[in-house]
């Protein structure tokens, strides 16, 4: 997952929508949520954890169509390596 | 037991090997048992806790690790047993709990999935079972009961992420649990099953928009189930019918368990909301759990009273 990168997306309204279907349709996306990109709805947050040779041009496409989005996760490795580090952590207090 | 530290994630084997030892060590209100395998074999283990009695209680079910990689899920379940047992000498509500009612404790109901998510994909949803048919494996679980059968919110292609499965009950997990909960259907007067990112508290239905004939019982359950979880952190958490309040769907083992007689049947959507995604840190899984225990006895509370 080094590089992979989870956009937030927000389209405004129902063209945005049928755009950012069309998108993410002709891409291998993991959707997290919501589930399917047959539920994407306007006003609703898409979470989607895209390829890391993908984000380029997820990111030039939704520039290009005016979509609003940002990026919460940069760098997906590194989140889950951070996500088990607790018990280190712990471990170096005690 | 107390050497087990419930604030970090766990494997499978761990998991696994931690309710042995609680059914060894707490066997005054533990009892363990299997429902069955899993498509790759493992057993599908349950935990019931409760006070032993000569009567046949009523009894809520809880499932988690629908989802493969929502690993909160599993934690929950087992900060609920911890919970449950440590508390239960000091703490009234919850002696009268485990006194009068029997909770059956799933901690992993996607056992091939969740071991896959920890050795292999992190990301990994489904359950990893194979259609000889198609190169793609598993299904989602939670879209493999028959409700709506694979229609909106679900996928017939089983290379999707929500890919629903050959017909309803083809999982063995699925078929399993289905085959537990029709058997103990008179006793169960709760179904819980827990899931995360959305921090939502929903009912049925999930696959149409109409409302609930025990409506009113049941918003009240969520409202003081959200209440209770608001209690402890200030964490909001909205609630409402699945259809309206998250998106309609083809429906899940809530409307599935709403059908065949449980009352009460619910699906928590755990932390947190996006900024950490499926990546709970560990150092939330003592405050998500702490917060989503006050919500579960405040559902088995109500029940109680009822």
């Amino acid at each position: 997952y080094a590089g992979d990168q989870v956009f937030r997306i927000t389209p405004s309204d129902d063209e945005e929508v049928q755009v950012l279907k069309n998108i993410l349709g002709h891409m291998k996306v993991d959707l997290w949520q919501p589930n399917t990109a047959s539920l994407i709805c306007k006003n609703a947050t898409v979470d989607v954890h895209v390829k890391r040779n993908d984000t380029q041009g997820l990111h030039a496409h939704l520039k290009q169509q005016h979509i609003d989005y940002g990026v919460f996760i940069s760098n997906l490795q590194k989140e889950i390596e951070k996500q088990t580090g607790y018990r280190s952590s712990r471990k170096r207090r005690s | 037991e107390s050497q087990y530290d419930y604030e970090v994630y766990h494997s499978l084997e761990e998991i696994q090997s931690w309710m042995f030892e609680m059914n060894k060590t707490q066997s005054h209100l533990v009892d363990m048992f299997s429902i069955g395998k899993s498509y790759e074999g493992r057993p599908l283990y349950v935990l019931q806790i409760g006070k032993r009695s000569r009567h046949q209680k009523k009894a809520v079910w809880i499932d988690c690790g629908v989802h493969a990689r929502e690993w909160i899920g599993p934690a929950f379940c087992q900060w609920f047993v911890k919970e449950a047992i440590n508390s239960y000498q000091y703490d009234s509500v919850t002696r009268r709990l485990l006194n009068q009612l029997n909770f059956y404790i799933m901690p992993v109901f996607n056992v091939d999935g969740y071991h896959f998510s920890w050795t292999t994909d992190r990301f990994w949803r489904k359950t990893r079972s194979k259609n000889h048919k198609f190169h793609c494996r598993g299904v989602d679980a939670n879209r493999n009961w028959k409700v709506k059968w694979c229609e909106e919110g679900a996928s017939s292609h089983p290379c999707d992420d929500t890919y629903c499965g050959p017909f309803p009950e083809s999982e063995p997990e699925v078929k399993a649990v289905a085959k537990f909960l029709r058997k103990h259907k008179k006793r169960v007067k709760a179904y819980i099953s827990i899931h995360a990112y959305a921090q939502m508290l929903l009912y049925p239905y999930s696959y149409k928009y109409a409302t609930i004939p025990n409506f009113n019982c049941v918003e009240l359950a969520a409202h003081n189930a959200v209440t209770a979880l608001y209690s402890a952190y200030g964490v909001r958490y909205r609630y409402g019918p699945a259809s309206t309040t998250l998106y309609v769907s083809s429906g899940s083992s809530i409307d599935w368990a709403y059908r065949n007689g449980i009352p009460y049947a619910f699906a928590f959507e755990l932390r947190d909301t996006g900024y950490f995604g499926f990546l709970l840190p560990e150092s939330l899984i003592n405050p998500t759990c702490t917060e989503t225990m006050r919500a579960v006895k405040a559902i088995a509370s109500g029940l109680l009273k009822k």
